[in-house]
């Protein structure tokens, strides 16, 4: 049992480590076992530094840096064990344009195993979807409608969904 | 497998009438303005999955979750949504041939129903055939609003549970 | 002691319905009190409805709803009894375009009597400062610096940013 | 009153160096990419004014408030942020004719010193002066990142507690 946990671990760790430095590159991150010898003794630790910076608890980084250790693990988590769709509410709230840039970039290169629902008011996301959904008051009540890419000029959410 | 269409009726935001999203595989996002609708989706998927934490659904009682009306239209008497899941690689044998069809429903007076392609069933039926696509109601392939952050502060013990529960 | 405080509570409610119709044209809300008898003896609910809507709990709306509410109540608590300064940081990020510029345009009209620290990714929200700082990591540690909004042509935080 | 202007000298990652921000009335916006000190400066007029819930300033200790140094910068031993008010309208008797400088330091040992206007002083005098101004480290008027919507979910007791305090 050991065994098992200890191989899921390891190849969690790795693609932590992996997704981790996409999303933030020259960053260094890993999971750390607190008993390594007894690991269902202890939990796991989460290390993360961005570049050039030296490690600080993952509790003193940025917004914007905690999403990105999240999506980390659970992109390594999909790696490890694919769930057949995800859904990811608003997740870009606290990342900068760059970031949300490389963010979507991994979704687009995880979507081509599993689906993934994605709501965003972030354009650099959602110029990289396969496929768009807008949602709008209609009467007061939820119309939902197929959009295609090269309708998208303005930011959404933005005055092209107002004027729908 | 993956989720081909969910269909709302009476639920929250989506009125008394039948609206249906079809999806497909890859990356599809989900745009529109503060209040359209686009989180009452997810808390639609979530509820025909067997999603029994209401708060995550951001409702006090099951019957919240039924379209309350509007100035021009009377409330719903029920809420129903239906989720399909492709069956094209027969991940659910015992329905070859056609896709699995998970609905739920919750009337005005609380009473909830549960059917599998069209029949009735109990929530732990549904359960069991999510179990063979590795889907859980409450699984971490949900991000709700606000809670990508707290992830990162998830105690170390939990973190360690999680991995386990993964093996 | 009731007097007083039904003063306050009558004058904030005032305010809480003006600024949320401003930030949500059409809505209506406010503040009930739970024993109107017995002010003490029962809490402050309150109810918002935007427009053409139903009154659902406050608990059921949206997070982009949510976030006008807690800032309408900011502001008429501010009308009542201005604090010298208000702290916002990135009080924006559940908002769509048009909802950061209705924000942003209530900021603006209440810094005329309070300083405003506001942080923010949201280009609608940071071109209606009256003065902008910039924040980069140089060497790996903070360096903050004065911006024109001249210097101001892509969304912040964006490739802007990144050159600096 | 208003902020003229935050010193930092070893607080977070502001380095082992004095950063001074100076502010205006009216409306300053900050911006920047993630993680590059946006809401430290918030933590640090936070700790400034007598704050002492740690947690709210994402640190463990107040030892974890100390720059710790980066891959060729040497950590910091203590950590020091002034806050400058401007007493033009002589909000501040006591200090008439010049502004109130508040300050506040701790070291690697955990010792934390406050000083008004150069003169150590005890958080209590901070406080009190604030409150001239109506000021108060935990205050309202402080949102910090992430909690706006926390607002609306404050129960009826506290919103009705929460008006009271303010006659
Ligand atoms: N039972 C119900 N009947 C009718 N409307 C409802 C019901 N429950 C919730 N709503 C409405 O749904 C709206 C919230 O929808 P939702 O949370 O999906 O918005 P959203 O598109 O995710 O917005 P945001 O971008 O702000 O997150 C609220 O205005 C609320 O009043
Ligand atoms: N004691 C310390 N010494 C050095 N660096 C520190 C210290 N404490 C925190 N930091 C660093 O400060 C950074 C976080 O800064 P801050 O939270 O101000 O970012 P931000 O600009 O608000 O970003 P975001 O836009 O993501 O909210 C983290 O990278 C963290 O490592
Ligand atoms: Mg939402
Ligand atoms: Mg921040």
């Amino acid at each position: 049992k050991t065994r098992q946990f200890m191989r899921a671990f390891n190849e969690i760790n790795l693609h932590f480590s992996e997704v981790f430095t996409k999303l933030s590159p020259g960053g260094i991150s890993k999971m750390i076992l607190e008993n390594p010898a007894k690991p269902f003794e202890g939990g796991i630790v989460i290390e993360a530094r961005p570049r050039g910076k030296k490690i600080t608890s993952i509790e003193s980084l940025s917004g914007g840096e905690k999403t990105l250790v999240a999506l980390s693990f659970i992109f390594a988590v999909e790696h490890f064990q694919p769930s057949p769709f995800y859904v990811m509410d608003e997740i870009d709230a606290a990342l900068d344009g760059p970031n949300v840039h490389r963010v979507s970039m991994v979704i687009k290169e995880f979507a081509t195993s599993s689906q993934f629902i994605v709501i965003s008011h972030r354009e650099e996301n959602i110029v990289n979807a396969d496929k768009i959904y807008g949602v709008s008051m209609k009467d007061s009540i939820t119309d939902v409608f197929s959009i295609k890419m090269e309708e998208m000029e303005v930011a959404p959410g933005d005055k092209s969904m107002e004027d729908m | 497998t993956y989720i081909k269409e969910i269909i709302f009726k009476g639920f929250k935001s989506f009125g008394d009438q039948v609206v249906s999203v079809k999806l497909d595989k890859g990356f599809t996002a989900i745009i529109g303005p503060n209040g359209s609708g686009k989180s009452n989706i997810i808390d639609g998927l979530c509820f025909s999955l067997g999603r029994l934490s209401k708060k995550t659904m951001r409702a006090e009682n099951l019957k919240d979750l039924i379209f309350v009306g509007t100035k021009t239209k009377k409330p719903a008497s029920s809420a129903e949504v239906t989720v399909i899941f492709d069956n094209s690689q027969n991940l659910f044998p015992g329905f070859t041939g056609q896709d699995l069809m998970i609905s739920r429903e919750v009337n005005d007076k609380g009473k909830g129903t549960y059917r599998l392609n069209g029949t009735r069933c109990t929530r732990e039926e549904i359960l069991l055939k999510l179990a063979l696509a590795n889907v859980d109601p409450d699984g971490f392939n949900f991000i709700l609003q606000g809670k990508i952050v707290e992830l990162t502060h998830m105690s170390p013990e939990d973190r360690r549970i999680f991995i386990e529960e993964l093996v």
